[in-house]
């Protein structure tokens, strides 16, 4: 009498849209424009290109119910564009991507850009037009729909254009419901922030009014490409070591371990399976049995004599690039950028770095005023959840330094950079309190308010002299 | 040179474990006996039998990294049971189940109980035992693996052995790595609170040390069943509305709106059809045109005249039973319960049931506590973000109902239970503050706190007229 069945991917994500952050017309304007202008920015990166993103967010005319309307969102990059073979699941497929791997992106579960045209398919029954060169020869047209109780796409029209200059990048267009009002201050306020962290990308953004905005670039360095990495042996479990052992063509343990880990050299190897693993370096992967995949698992995570991941795979903003972005946008009285240096948690090596603003154009809230990024993306919702806040709210003693949080005018931004940012939610919202983060951001927040705490005991000091 | 590929549900969920619940050692232990007690829990009032649920935690012996074991988890029931032929796929497939339906029930997800499992297997490599009898006749028992990389389950082994006794229940016993002394507090809070909104069910519970916790039934009454319903045309959209047009038998509009949707009779479909549609009543559903389903859809939206939903589906705790629970539990010198009238949002019913609690075993604890629950779950995490503690911390004026939340032992209790609870994640441990929740939530509080200041002022008028 019980009626079981699956669903698809697509299917469960349609059905609990709102856990992807597409729960409302206003909320889920401000989703769809996120996860495009999140995936053009990527592309740029890939493509090593300064990014010039453009966005047109215009409305259909037709009233919905109560202030939400018909819109029609268009994103256009000059990216790396999408090999033509892989657009229609790129767009029409949940669970399909190209992030899939251990280097910092912004894209990260192969969900986003499918999410956005699945809400726009299932408010307005239309189909996305997805433009794209990826080699710069032809240019290739999509229509597209999802089918969604089976997460396919389904491709109506396909058409190829010769590239007369040579043109790479991508533009996607898309209706959609939404409510522009609502969503208009969280939208322009992602631009905003988003000219902070990507000060390489020329930004033009144009509303349902028709109001240009533009976020002109600071300038054309693109900053140093983050290196794909191999997985770290504290970061390992039993489902990653039999995938490893599936797929490899050593036939020694030694090998093995320097071929498939992160930075683990023979040395290290050798001292590894001899004295903490226990295993015989000649013993060829594929011959493990289940007890002594389990074993090797376990020891690779006591074993301290492995090296700590390297940086390569992450690409933080930097001091110089964090400090121009801020005093561009909020033009303070004082700034102090501090970067952490590397750290890891559960295997994944992430940085954090923490700015200070005070006075300028930050308004006085009554309260300290919170940026947060992870990857460089702005997070602007559901702040109270996360683990920077507990930080800076919770953790830090700001009498120490000087600083009264009810009446002074000081910002806090925060940038997580990682392999994998643990996110609590497929959204991209907050991030968990993860002990290792937590300390990282604890210790950045507090060398940056030290330094405040110096500039305004100076200022008092010099306010005292002039008073006398 | 970008690399492109699908990964399954399972594989997602096992990259993101952390946006499950399943984020360290101790969190997975508590995530995990919840899952399976949920499941029995459901299966108990499936089958109307009063669930006797039995959980041990023992501890395999060896000691795994900083504090973390080798955990035996076995969790035995008396509910339905699972047919033979589901169990693979129930346990060793993700998005697979019994609950995508609109009825009350602690599953909604298709997720939970796999995701116990998988947890288990990557950390100790070994299969899962699932015994059940749906029938009586006969009991299955399954040895299970899952490929992660397809999310299919891996039958290991399959035993039929007839059923002497007509035994229905079901036996989980699965190996998972765990911190039982960090994940200790939370589940036993975990059944205390279970106990309050299921004082139906026998819980037994022996923990690594061989402890014994029995949490007795108070009643053997099993709550009302909740009826499945149909979907309310307030909460269509084009999606539901194509997949109802594919299967549907009708041939005119007025038997497909009567037929398909909760509650719409003949009158009402036609004023529907003819006033705000405007699609004529004889239109075949099925030669419904794209442009005439949207039209249909947001017509559904803004028409008023349908009736409000039927709380049928819904399965509410009772004043009564409510009461009953936080008596036996926190003894309280005054309780207050108060069951809201069923609401809706989005087109699903919901019925929030407030309690507040003052004095006896509640203790002082510096502020209001809290104890939150959705469909007859506790959530004991994340309470910050949950729409109750905003009502609760930050809505509601204490100082006008006589409370000081800072010394005064004050316990507020409550339950939301609906057809779709709009949990933030799918850990399912907050709910999102959607604003007809949140209107329902506060009106509850407040009128529970009405009857504490009633109480309190009577309290304080007493205690002046014997100090005289
Ligand atoms: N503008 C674009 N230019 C180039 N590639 C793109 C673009 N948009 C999407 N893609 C490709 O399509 C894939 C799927 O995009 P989608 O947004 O659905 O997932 P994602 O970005 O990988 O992860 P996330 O869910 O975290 O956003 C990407 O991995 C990327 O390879
Ligand atoms: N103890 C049990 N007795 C009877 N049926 C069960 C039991 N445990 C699991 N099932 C069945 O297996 C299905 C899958 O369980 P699972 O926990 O994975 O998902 P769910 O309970 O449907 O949803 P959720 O992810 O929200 O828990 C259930 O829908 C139910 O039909
Ligand atoms: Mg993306
Ligand atoms: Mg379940």
């Amino acid at each position: 009498r019980e009626e079981f069945y699956e669903i698809s991917p697509a299917d469960f994500f349609y059905r609990n849209r709102d856990i992807a952050g597409f729960s409302n017309p206003a909320r889920a304007l401000y989703s769809a424009v996120r996860e495009l202008v999140e995936n053009s920015l990527d592309a740029g990166e890939l493509a090593r290109r300064p990014p010039d993103i453009y966005v047109r967010l215009s409305c259909d005319g037709e009233k919905g119910e109560e202030g939400s309307s018909v819109y029609t969102l268009r994103v256009e990059d000059n990216g790396s564009g999408v090999p033509a073979r892989h657009i229609p699941q790129a767009f029409g497929q949940v669970f399909y991507g190209s992030k899939y791997r251990l280097r910092q992106a912004r894209g990260t579960f192969g969900l986003g850009g499918t999410m956005a045209i699945l809400y726009g398919q299932i408010t307005t029954n239309s189909p996305v037009h997805v433009i794209s060169s990826a080699d710069g020869k032809r240019i290739h047209e999509y229509t597209l729909m999802i089918d969604i109780k089976n997460n396919r796409p389904i491709v109506l029209k396909h058409k190829v254009y010769s590239n007369h200059n040579g043109w790479r990048g991508t533009i996607i267009e898309t209706k959609l419901e939404g409510e522009y009002s609502r969503a208009m201050p969280k939208i322009l306020e992602y631009f905003r922030q988003t000219a902070v962290v990507a000060p390489y990308a020329n930004l033009t953004f144009v509303d349902p009014k028709g109001r240009l905005y533009r976020f002109e670039r600071a300038t054309e360095a693109m900053p140093k490409p983050p290196v794909e990495t191999k997985p770290h042996p504290y970061g390992i479990d039993v489902e990653t070591m039999k995938r490893m052992i599936a797929v490899t063509q050593c036939r020694d343990m030694v090998s093995f371990l320097r071929e498939h880990f992160h930075k683990i050299g023979r040395t290290i190897a050798l001292r590894f399976l001899l004295e903490e693993a226990k295993i015989p370096p000649k013993r060829k992967p594929k011959r493990l049995s289940n007890e002594e995949i389990v074993k090797l698992v376990k020891a690779m995570k006591r074993f301290t004599g492995f090296r700590a991941p390297s940086a390569d795979c992450l690409s933080p903003l930097g001091v110089e690039l964090f400090r121009a972005g801020i005093v561009k946008e909020l033009k303070p009285e004082f700034v102090s950028v501090k970067q952490r240096p590397p750290s890891v948690y559960s295997g994944y090596p992430f940085i954090v770095e923490v700015a200070i603003a005070y006075g300028g154009e930050i308004p006085r809230t009554g309260d300290i005023i919170l940026y947060r990024f992870a990857n460089r993306i702005p997070l602007l919702y559901d702040e109270a959840s996360d683990v920077a806040w507990k930080v800076v709210h919770q953790l830090v003693n700001w009498k120490y330094y000087k600083v009264d949080p009810s009446k002074d005018p000081v910002a806090v931004f925060v940038h997580v950079c990682s392999t994998k940012i643990p996110y609590r939610s497929v959204g991209k919202e907050f991030i968990a309190d993860v002990p290792e983060i937590e300390r990282e951001i604890l210790n950045g927040v507090r060398d940056v308010a030290r330094d405040l705490s110096l500039y305004l005991s100076r200022k008092i000091a010099v306010e005292r002299e002039r008073q006398r």
